[in-house]
């Protein structure tokens, strides 16, 4: 993997790939914590207890890795080409954003060094150029209805401002002019000052 | 229609109908769902009051009010099948929970999975027409994800042929369960089983809470509301404490686990049956958090390809937003999850009714792997998508703040999600200490902590006594 990062020729597999090796090399630090623990005569259910920061670790890789596989799985089912690029994009962009939010442990495991890590951070930027003409037809293809989206910025039309304006003329406050809080303290405590 | 959004789908390079079906599962499905939608979003019963304008008791009641009219309408309509109920629901209370999703989504649920065939001639069809409303009543005040921990007792009594159940402690009083408070007159009671002096572990009773005419609260049961919460102001989530109620043998859920008049005691073929309607729920909530962060991004992209701001170049207009790097940097890896977690959701969703499949022929190999994926693809995905919501609610700046966005209601009804059907940490932990422990002793060399041989076939997959599976 590492070398498909130095010669930008990162894909999905490989990526997958390099998920998976994290996901060995956390199993193992949190077995060897648990060894370690046990090497101090602590109980098993103690020595779980000192470990349990890395098995949450390890859980946390083995599904980001389960995601990417069945991210990987589902590309494969798609026919049509210009969907399968666009999907590409998101499933690579996906998987190398889980890289980099994580950098540290794909270093420390040796998967990667710093100036690939350097290299998956700029090709997160290339991919962010490569998915802004697609950005609001994707999120179009969800499908969701305005009245089930419920939302005057998500709106489909965009006519976000005159909208937002007639949405907050219907808050209660504004049921009448002069709102009765203005009577009962206010205009009093005038009256004392 | 604004002429940014206008461009901005002219510049798109793939086929977004395409794209929906793939989504949906088929152009099929995309057509149905959309019939639906149109049923539900164009009928006037079905019209509401903006719910950010009400009280609580006021969008309670509001909820009620239409999950009536949705009950009749499935009826009227004919609509049975799982995932149309469910697109059907989520039109009617737009993706908000509502006071009958423990009687739809759990109560019918474990009869379904958990019920001899008496007991479902009994249960089932006045549950199906709500002369019962059940709830799931699990969670204890002091007690949550840890099952074992439970303290309510269901003592058997052989002269009577009743369990008597009980409260023994405060920390013992059910509490959350949605719909129990005010809706429900019935709940599902996860209890720990005693007779023959014997304690034989956590077992689910058919416990009546209310009176099935005036509604009121049967003698033994203390029942209510547990307050305001942080987003589910649509439902009545309550409490119960039980005093020494009685009811009939037949009415623990015998499907798997027995007590025969004398008392004696046979076990179920597998204890994680008991938990098979959380295992169900969260299956399905790995769909939720996609369709949580497929809203939340919608939202934010669409917002965000409309709103011009500051200027990129000296003198030049404001841009748009979505122009912004750092803009694109927060909301493009959330729409790739949001991808991600659906296809992770339809994965969940078939495995889950795989699975189950098998369990209802007999064959329980699966549950343990069930068991483990689902506990930690849902900890994984829910953790994920809930910060990732608030990621979208603060690229749209102020407006994102503003209740009109929508935004807020998202994050504080997905939330729960991480707390509630298991705690997120001990999901992950559960996954690790599940059925296929590995511990990784050297590079290629691989051991497990059970009796089973695993050997490291390649970087994907494993081969556990001699059959060939995924690292998964």
């Amino acid at each position: 993997f590492s070398d498909l990062v130095t010669r930008r020729i990162v894909t999905v597999a490989s990526v997958l790939m390099c998920s998976c090796g994290l996901c060995f090399s956390l199993v193992e630090l949190a077995a060897t914590s648990i060894q370690q623990e046990l090497q101090l005569r602590r109980s098993q259910e103690d020595a779980w207890n000192s470990s349990a920061i890395d098995l949450v670790r390890a859980s946390d890789a083995h599904c980001h890795y389960v995601v990417v596989k069945l991210f990987a799985d589902k590309l494969r089912q798609v026919e049509d080409p210009a969907v399968t690029s666009v999907l590409s994009t998101l499933a690579l962009l996906y998987s190398l954003h889980g890289i980099a939010s994580n950098s540290g442990d794909f270093l420390k495991a040796g998967l990667l060094s710093v100036p690939q890590a350097l290299q998956v951070s700029a090709h997160i930027k290339e991919l962010l150029i490569q998915l802004r003409p697609n950005a609001v037809a994707l999120v179009d293809a969800f499908d969701l209805n305005d009245k089930r989206l419920n939302s005057v910025l998500g709106r489909y039309d965009g006519n976000v401002y005159e909208h937002l304006f007639e949405w907050a003329r219907h808050s209660p406050l504004n049921a009448s002019e002069v709102h009765e809080s203005f009577h009962k303290y206010l205009k009093p405590l005038r009256s004392k000052l | 229609m604004n002429p940014d959004i206008v461009k901005e789908r002219q510049n798109a390079t793939f086929n977004v109908e395409k794209l929906t079906n793939i989504l949906d599962g088929s152009t099929e499905k995309t057509r149905r769902r959309r019939e639906i939608e149109s049923m539900v979003l164009n009928d006037p019963d079905f019209q509401e009051q903006d719910p950010n304008f009400l009280s609580r008791s006021e969008r309670y009641d509001q909820a009620v009010r239409k999950s009536a009219q949705m009950i009749l309408k499935l009826r009227e309509f004919g609509i049975s099948d799982p995932d149309e109920i469910y697109y059907y629901k989520n039109c009617v209370h737009p993706d908000r929970p509502e006071p009958l999703d423990l009687h739809l989504g759990m109560f019918l649920p474990t009869l379904l999975n958990q019920a001899t065939p008496e007991q479902m001639d009994r249960f089932f069809t006045p549950a199906w027409n709500l002369q019962i409303i059940g709830t799931y009543a699990q969670t204890e005040m002091g007690h949550g994800t840890h099952l074992r921990g439970l303290e309510t007792t269901a003592t058997f009594d052989p002269a009577t042929q009743e369990f008597v159940l009980n409260s023994p402690t405060i920390s013992s009083i059910k509490w959350w369960p949605g719909g129990l408070g005010k809706t429900s007159n019935h709940a599902i009671v996860l209890a720990q089983l005693h007779t023959q002096g014997n304690c034989h572990g956590l077992h689910a009773f058919i416990v009546p809470i209310r009176d099935m005419d005036t509604h009121v609260p049967l003698p033994g049961i203390v029942v209510g509301d547990i307050g305001p919460k942080f987003g589910f102001s649509e439902v009545d989530n309550g409490f119960l404490k039980l005093e020494n109620v009685r009811i009939p043998l037949d009415n623990m859920l015998m499907k798997y686990a027995k007590v025969e008049p004398d008392g004696t005691y046979v076990k179920p073929p597998s204890a994680k049956l008991t938990y098979g309607t959380m295992v169900f729920i969260r299956s399905m909530i790995v769909g939720q958090s996609a369709l949580a962060l497929a809203k939340s991004c919608t939202i934010a992209i669409r917002y965000s390809a409309v709103r011009h701001q500051s200027e990129l170049k000296p003198g030049e207009p404001e841009p748009q937003i979505l122009n912004f790097q750092t803009q694109q940097h927060k909301l493009f890896p959330v729409l790739a999850t949001a991808y991600a977690f659906t296809f992770v959701g339809q994965y969940m969703k078939q495995t889950y009714n795989r699975i189950s499949g098998d369990i209802h022929a007999g064959d329980y190999s699966g549950l343990p792997e069930l068991h483990a994926l689902s506990a930690g693809l849902k900890a994984f995905t829910t953790w994920a998508a809930n910060g990732a919501i608030e990621v979208c609610r603060m690229s749209c700046g102020g407006h994102g703040y503003s209740r009109s966005s929508a935004l807020p209601d998202i994050y504080v009804e997905f939330t729960p999600t991480c707390t509630y059907e298991g705690e997120n940490t001990v999901m992950m932990l559960q996954t690790a200490s599940g059925p296929q422990q590995i511990m990784v002793s050297g590079p290629q060399q691989i051991m497990v902590s059970g009796p089973q041989q695993i050997m490291v076939s390649g970087p994907q997959q494993i081969m556990v006594s001699g059959r060939q599976v995924n690292l998964c």
